[in-house]
């Protein structure tokens, strides 16, 4: 259902900002 | 901050209360390393403890999950969230969630035509993902409290004399007793 795509946009999203941050931070 | 003017529970049969200061202390708890090794920091303040609130628990720990999350998702390196949880004035519990990261209200207009998909992955589309991440989150959230006769409200940027862009975000949480 709709709430249960939004959840898994939820844990995507999370999944690509952690990868980003964690790139970043090995640049520092 | 000032009590929605209507704010009860709903009356759902076998509705099992929970404790949200139990709630809190673990999802804090659990994101807390993460927060570490991403070098933010979570701070949970309960003003009161044992707070029942009219929720069922699976419930509250998921939308309460993706509010925290959210929130240090969207922090800075060295940022922080801070929650705090107190008696609401005219009954019911009050559960501030405070981040020190963007506003999400210019984020989302600037934001808001980007299409979610595979495109996401892409090294640029950190705010893009941060956009989709906070509406995302904040409208399961949303969904699942006020089918329980919650309040949910958001404030961003919270601070006013933040330059462009920046000011953080505010969500308030007014959650009804038993």
């Amino acid at each position: 259902d709709t709430l249960q795509q939004l959840q898994d946009a939820v844990y995507m999203t999370k999944a690509n900002i952690l990868h980003y941050n964690e790139e970043k931070l090995k640049k520092i | 901050p000032m009590p929605p003017p209507a704010l009860a529970p709903v009356h759902k049969h076998g509705l099992r209360p929970c404790s949200v200061s139990d709630v809190l202390v673990d999802l804090v708890e659990a994101v807390s390393p993460l927060a570490h090794k991403q070098k933010r920091a979570v701070e949970l303040n309960e003003l009161i403890q044992s707070l029942e609130v009219a929720i069922e628990e699976p419930a509250l720990r998921q939308a309460l999950s993706n509010l925290i999350e959210g929130a240090l998702l969207r922090t800075q390196v060295g940022g922080k969230v801070e929650i705090v949880s107190m008696r609401a004035p005219a009954g019911g519990t009050l559960v501030i969630i405070d981040d020190d990261g963007p506003d999400m209200h210019y984020m989302t207009q600037m934001h808001s035509l980007t299409p979610f998909g595979a495109d996401l992955c892409s090294d640029e589309m950190v705010e893009d993902n941060m956009a989709w991440n906070f509406i995302a989150g904040l409208t399961v959230a949303r969904e699942i409290l006020e089918s329980y006769g919650c309040v949910v409200r958001v404030i961003s940027p919270r601070t006013k004399d933040a330059a462009l862009g920046a000011g953080g975000t505010r969500v308030e949480l007014w959650l009804p007793s038993t």
